[in-house]
């Protein structure tokens, strides 16, 4: 049952597979994952939950028809940095913020 | 290109699939702050700011390296040049004959600029070095020059003359010409120019507050 909790799953983003491979120098592609799983009452403190979600998981034990779990949503995110070919064969390195989920929460 | 994929280009701030034509090699400065990022301990990941350039202390999240794009000057013309950089790192050119060459460093007054070399009077000398082979690259502290450069009108640029050291010019005229000697150092001659800049619509300015 614990798996079935909250939490980042496992998302490889492959730029080969959308044929980007030809214009993106590195990384060939990276780990983006992705947040998947229940928020039952009551909330762990490994839930990383707001006290919103607390509330809400309260009223969902007591009205599962009316008010559904709180969300299952990355809470901590981190950067990623692309090298690439622009359109006149020049070099960029291009920063993205919030591209990796690195931990969920309700 | 597929509506998914154009939508993902657009999330990525660029708004056509780039089609390089010769790709060029990854500039060294670009691939070290690449691997610098790449190799942060998974718990400092989240704390890079994908949003400022620490290696040069700027807000930014662009880094654009244009290659050196003189070659079609005219031989014989001045070329601009913004970095002097040994093309080979670790590697030791030395003149075919052997002979060694003297660097001087000109900040021109506007006047001098226009005309370049023929007001040699009205320029003044910052930087001499001689070498007979180039280690690495040759880094000048031109924080004085550059701080009068606050104005754009104020900035006359500067002047770099390579030439044959001394008296070797005569004898390698006579072995057989200077452009010869010339050549041999041309080959790590480079102008490329770095820009950073900052997309707005990637680095909000106001975050979505995280917990």
């Amino acid at each position: 049952r614990r798996s079935s909790l909250c939490k980042p799953r496992r998302l490889y983003i492959s730029f080969s597979d959308v044929g980007w491979e030809n214009w993106i120098i590195a990384p060939q592609g990276y780990l983006a994952n992705y947040c998947l799983g229940e928020c039952p009452f009551p909330l762990t403190a490994e839930l990383n939950s707001t006290n919103h979600a607390i509330l809400q998981t309260m009223v969902h034990s007591l009205d599962p028809e009316g008010t559904p779990q709180p969300c299952c949503v990355p809470v901590r995110l981190s950067p990623i940095s692309i090298l690439y070919y622009d359109n006149n064969d020049n070099v960029v390195l291009r920063h993205y913020e919030d591209m990796v989920v690195e931990e969920g929460g309700c | 290109l597929s509506l998914q994929e154009s939508l993902l280009l657009k999330s990525l701030g660029l708004s056509t699939k780039p089609s390089p034509k010769s790709p060029v090699p990854v500039p060294s400065v670009l691939w070290r702050i690449f691997q610098k990022r790449k190799m942060l301990p998974p718990t400092d990941k989240d704390l890079a700011d994908a949003c400022r350039v620490e290696e040069f202390h700027v807000p930014g999240n662009i880094i654009r390296v244009f290659a050196d794009q003189g070659q079609f000057l005219h031989q014989g013309q001045p070329q601009r040049l913004l970095w002097l950089q040994n093309g080979l790192h670790n590697s030791y050119h030395t003149s075919s004959q052997g002979q060694g060459f003297e660097l001087r460093l000109y900040q021109p007054s506007r006047v001098a600029l226009r005309g370049l070399a023929s007001h040699e009077g009205s320029r003044r000398l910052l930087e001499e070095r001689s070498f007979a082979q180039l280690h690495k690259s040759l880094l000048f502290n031109l924080s004085g020059v550059a701080k009068d450069w606050r104005t754009s009108s104020r900035n006359p640029g500067l002047v770099l003359e390579i030439s044959v050291r001394g008296g070797e010019g005569g004898a390698a005229l006579a072995a057989g010409g200077l452009q010869g000697l010339c050549t041999s150092i041309d080959s790590f001659l480079d102008t490329s120019l770095l820009v950073v800049t900052l997309s707005p619509e990637q680095c909000k300015a106001s975050r979505r507050r995280r917990r």
